[in-house]
């Protein structure tokens, strides 16, 4: 899992 | 971004919504779980940190300072301005039964140990339980107003969402979080005797009540 993509969500 | 994802933001916002236009019409908090309310302003602060090192979008920032604004702002009401109706007799769950075993957890199970992948892994195993103080509280009341139903309603379904919006990012994009996954999944799962009843029962205008 990216980092960014890991935390883009909510 | 997916519609998975923007369907369970939106339903977890329209929750939020719900819950305050209850408070404010009724004038009343009776039938909420403080407690519960507590426990996801917790949630979404410590979830929500990066909001000062990291910029994702606008939608992402606004978002968060929305839920972190709309969850104080709740507590204010059903500590301060209506303290008055808050059910102090049934909102008896002991919080710190949650705080703590969460917080242990996201020491052990973890995907980095770094203070904020901690504090975020600790907001995500504290939401899937930060519900059980509020369905501790209807158990125990028995009965739940219906616009409370539908803000449980909303609030459940933002998860099963997300649960779908993992499933899509997994097979479109290959990525994936295991604990977001297996909270999510326990979150959604503590749902499930309610969803039960609200399709049952409230979709058929009948009053939530609890088998006694």
């Amino acid at each position: 899992a990216n980092r960014l993509g890991k935390k883009d969500e909510l | 971004m997916n519609i998975f994802r923007l369907a369970g933001d939106l339903s977890h916002l329209l929750a939020i919504i719900l819950l305050l236009i209850k408070i404010w019409k009724t004038r009343s908090c009776a039938g909420i779980s403080g407690k519960s309310q507590i426990l996801f302003a917790i949630v979404y602060v410590s979830r929500y940190l990066d909001l000062v090192t990291t910029f994702i979008s606008v939608y992402n920032t606004f978002m968060k300072l929305v839920f972190i604004s709309t969850s104080v702002a709740t507590i204010y009401l059903m500590y301060v301005k209506f303290k008055a109706t808050y059910d102090h007799n049934h909102d008896s769950f002991r919080i710190e039964f949650l705080l703590v075993p969460c917080f242990l957890l996201a020491l052990l199970i973890n995907n980095a140990f770094t203070p904020l992948e901690i504090l975020w892994t600790f907001s995500i195993y504290l939401e899937a339980v930060a519900i059980l103080p509020q369905l501790f509280l209807v158990s125990k009341t028995g009965e739940a107003e219906s616009i409370t139903s539908h803000y449980l309603f909303a609030l459940g379904s933002y998860r099963a969402l997300y649960l779908l919006n993992w499933i899509y990012r997994y097979y479109a994009e290959g990525h994936y979080d295991l604990i977001a996954i297996f909270a999510g999944a326990i979150q959604t799962i503590l749902y499930c005797d309610f969803f039960y009843l609200y399709i049952t029962k409230v979709l058929k205008g009948k009053k939530l009540q609890l088998p006694a």
